[in-house]
Formats: C-alpha cells, sequence, structure tokens
C-alpha cells in the first residue's frame, strides 16, 4: 500500500512544486519508489524535472477528461525510482470541462487506486487555489503537506485552508490527515520570519516539521538544468534540508 | 475618463498584490483619483490595506453575483485619493456560480463603466490562475502589468499568459494592450536573476519597465502594518522603486 500526500497551500509561490520535486526525489534516493502527480496546469514539476512538454504527452488532463489509466500517462525520470505523471496548460480549462460529471471530485482517487502497489509514496503538486483540481487532490490524499513562507499574506490563507480541510472530511467524509505545516524560504536574520514562525508554532504545535527550508538560491537554479537538489547540487544548504525532511517524513510515518 | 490595468500573472507569489497595492498609492500620491479592485479570494490587497474581512463586508463577490453597483461596495482606505472594491472567500465559488450566465465574462467591465468618471486609474489585483475572475479583469483592462520573479518558472508562464491576452483579443475583440513587464523580487547579486532579467528583455524589448523592484523586506513587512510601503516606510527601496514605477506608468500614458 501507498501513503498519498498532497502539497497544497491556495496561497501562490510558497515552494509546494519546490517541495514537491525534492521531497520526491529525497524519498527515492531512500530506496523507496514513488509517483509525483503534477495537477497544476503551469506544469513547473514537470518541467522542473526536465520533461519536454511536447503536443503529444500524455498527461493528467487525459485522466480526468479523457477515463485513460495512469499507468498509460505516467514517465520516467532522471531520478532512480521516481516517476511522474506529467502536466500542460491543457489543465486549465478542467474545471470547466468537468461540471455537471457525477463524482467529478474523486476521479484522481479512483485511477491511483490502480497503481497503489506499484508505488511507497504518491506526491502530488498542487494548484495556487482552491478547485476542482486541488479538491482532487485532498480526497485521493492520505494526508496534506502545506509549504508555507514567513510571512503576512501567507499566514492570512491558512484558515481558509484548514477550513476547505474540514469540509472535504464532513461533507465527502474523508479521513484527511496534516502530514505536516512546513516553513519555507525561511531566512533567519529577519524579525518578520521569526515572527510568522512563532506564530504558526503555537497554531499548529506539533504539526510543524522541526526540517525548515532555508531560503537557498540552488533550489531556485536546480529546476532550469531539469534537475532535483540532490543532483543539482547535493551539497547545497536546500539538499540537505529536503534530505532531512524525507527522514522526518518517514520516521513520522513508521509512528503512525 | 480613467485607465483600467490589470495586474497579472498566473505564476503564484510574483508580487502582484504587492505592485497593486503600493502602485496604487503611489499614484495616489501624485493627485490621482485610484480605485483598487482585489478579484482574488485570498483578498490580500484587501487586508493589506487593513480592511477587517467582516462576515458584512460588501466586496467584488456582490457585483459578480448579486447585481450590486461598485459605488455600494467601494471602501476608502487610509491612503488619500485610493479607494478599494475589497474581496473575501466568497469569491472561491464564483467560477463556478457564474456558469451558463450569459456574458459571464464581461460583468466586471459594464459595472466598472458606472465610475469610470470618478477615478483616473482602476488597478484590478488578479489571482494566481487563469480563470473566470481573470478573465473579467482582462475584459475590463485597457492594458495589462506583469509582475514577474526573475527565476525559472516564472519565465515558463509568461508564453501562456501572453496566448492567453492574445486569445481574448481575438476572440473577444477587445483591443488589450501591455502597460509593462516589471521585474519584482530582483536581487542583482544572483547570475540567475541577471540571467533571466536578460531573457525578459530579449523576449519584450521596450515593454520592460525601466523600473525594477529590489528584493527589500520592508515591502512584506508592511502589509502585516494594513499600510502601502509609502507610509510604512517611505525612505525605503522599495517605497522608492514604487514610486518611481508610478513615474514611470503616468509618463508612458501620457505618450500614448
Ligand atoms: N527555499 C528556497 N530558496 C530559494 N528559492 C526558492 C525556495 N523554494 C522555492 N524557491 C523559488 O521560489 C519560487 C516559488 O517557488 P515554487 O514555484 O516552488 O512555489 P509554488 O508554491 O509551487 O508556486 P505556485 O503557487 O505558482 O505553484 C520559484 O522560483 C522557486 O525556484
Ligand atoms: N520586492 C519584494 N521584496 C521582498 N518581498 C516581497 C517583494 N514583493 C513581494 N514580496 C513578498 O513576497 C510574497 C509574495 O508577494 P505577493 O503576495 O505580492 O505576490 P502575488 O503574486 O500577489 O501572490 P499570489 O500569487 O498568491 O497572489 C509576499 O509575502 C510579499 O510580501
Ligand atoms: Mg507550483
Ligand atoms: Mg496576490
Amino acid at each position: 500500500m501507498s501513503r498519498t500526500i498532497a502539497i497544497t497551500n491556495q496561497k501562490g509561490g510558497v515552494g509546494k512544486t519546490t517541495t514537491a520535486i525534492n521531497l520526491a526525489a529525497a524519498l527515492a534516493a531512500n530506496d523507496i519508489s514513488v509517483l509525483l502527480v503534477d495537477s497544476d496546469s503551469q506544469g513547473n514539476s514537470t518541467s522542473g524535472l526536465g520533461i519536454q512538454k511536447d503536443a503529444d504527452l500524455r498527461t493528467i488532463y487525459n485522466i480526468l477528461v479523457d477515463d485513460m489509466e495512469i499507468a498509460d500517462c505516467v514517465h520516467t525520470t532522471e531520478v532512480d525510482g521516481l516517476d511522474i505523471l506529467p502536466a500542460d496548460k491543457n489543465l486549465i480549462g478542467v474545471n470547466l470541462e468537468l461540471v455537471g460529471i457525477e463524482n467529478r471530485e474523486s476521479i484522481l482517487k479512483r485511477k491511483l487506486l490502480a497503481v497503489a502497489d506499484k508505488y511507497q509514496y504518491i506526491l502530488i503538486d498542487c494548484p495556487p487555489a482552491l478547485d476542482l483540481l486541488t479538491l482532487n487532490a485532498l480526497m485521493a490524499a492520505d494526508a496534506i503537506l502545506v509549504p508555507i513562507q514567513c510571512e503576512f499574506f501567507a499566514l492570512e490563507g491558512v484558515s481558509e485552508l484548514m477550513d476547505t480541510v474540514d469540509r472535504v472530511r464532513e461533507s465527502f467524509g474523508h479521513p484527511l490527515q496534516i502530514e505536516g505545516i512546513l516553513l519555507t524560504m525561511y531566512d533567519e536574520r529577519t524579525t518578520l520570519t521569526r515572527q510568522v514562525a512563532a506564530d504558526l508554532r503555537e497554531f499548529f504545535g506539533q504539526d510543524v516539521f522541526k526540517t525548515v527550508i532555508p531560503r537557498n538560491i540552488r533550489l531556485a537554479e536546480a529546476p532550469s538544468h531539469g534537475q532535483p537538489i540532490l543532483m543539482y547540487d547535493p551539497g547545497s544548504k536546500g539538499s540537505e534540508a529536503y534530505i532531512q525532511l524525507a527522514k522526518e517524513v518517514l520516521a513520522n510515518d513508521q509512528k503512525r
């Protein structure tokens, strides 16, 4: 059986894709088979792992709208043990194309059942919105991992996200857990970062990961080479942080 | 007559809201009457200007779905000459609530006609998506201003945004201009920033603003005080940059 984690936060630019790519690669480096699902029409996880977005690329769009199977759309990556279900701009119309379709919020969940035995972890990179794509990810997930920048606007959106999680639990009867809250782009020199971090630890307590991802330019450079940080610059602070995060996720999941 | 500018980029966290608030305030400081329209369900422009999101707050939702008039929903702010049409989480459902409504992409455009004589500039802060709210902003706008971080993922999304602009021009026959491409969170010490900036200047030429917004922590601190940077820290690099940007926007518009 696999564990499925949705990497989500409707606030834009907080490190969802960077976390999806690098946590997936760090888990795979522990001899774990991992599937990364890109559910954002920007397709940043897809290009960040070096997948070319040709016109005939099979993507998550084909799963959600054309009823294709995941095994027919999955690609291997340069990272041993890490496969990806890509995304591209065709996803832009999905919110409207699925209007009126029965159980449209659970399509991804149903499709992932077919590959659950093949992967130990399935990570889903979500778009910056509380839309049908994010809802599909939440319904398919066992837990959510929330990357969050320690800044004012990021703090504001967290309660909306938790409201959405409660709605998924109550109206769909789906027992969604919290994998953890991840502080990203952490710059300990600024008071703002330290203040917001303290607020988040007070609000979320143990749910905040001990691992903190520092601001590290190598993390922003890696995707332009189509590689995760572990391949692009294994000695960097960014790489060490994501290796550490993978260890913490594995240790927490053993305890459950 | 007023000039309406949509501040848009589907890439998340590139400085759309920060630009909307601070350009609006800097224009108002030139004795210009400005309306800032918040069209993002996160409501960051709304809280960044100190507006409390009470349950009975009238917002853009009431304009789009309840057919209220803009004059009934507009709020003054602490900045002389700057009004805001707020947003809150009720907007989350709008993409689906307007399905099937005739001319749903032009509601905001029609509503803004009623206040065009009251404001010299109308700025619209868009969500990180190419959805119906952004389409409403593009249809209502004379031009788009695209904040962009000089990083790999931000570069990837620009061609999709330009495709959307072309579609608005062709299928809706709406002559949307480019106000400019704004480089934000610019850190001249990194090669990545310089490389991506060079790529953008090559691709967009004159459309790239001469004014560049540097990374400046005071810009991230200001919204937690509910103030634009011009009030929070008028001597900061961030404040100077947005004052400069307002001058450049005014000079460009004189020439048109
Ligand atoms: N720890 C970090 N240090 C430095 N740069 C980072 C870090 N994490 C992410 N970045 C960079 O910041 C930008 C935003 O990160 P990313 O794209 O991963 O966020 P996101 O939440 O997926 O954005 P979106 O909401 O658009 O999907 C990217 O250019 C990325 O390379
Ligand atoms: N020039 C800058 N220097 C430092 N911090 C900045 C700068 N511009 C914006 N920020 C901070 O970066 C974060 C992202 O900016 P902002 O929220 O304005 O982007 P956005 O494009 O509106 O995001 P979204 O896609 O979620 O709407 C915010 O916390 C903001 O305070
Ligand atoms: Mg992303
Ligand atoms: Mg914003």
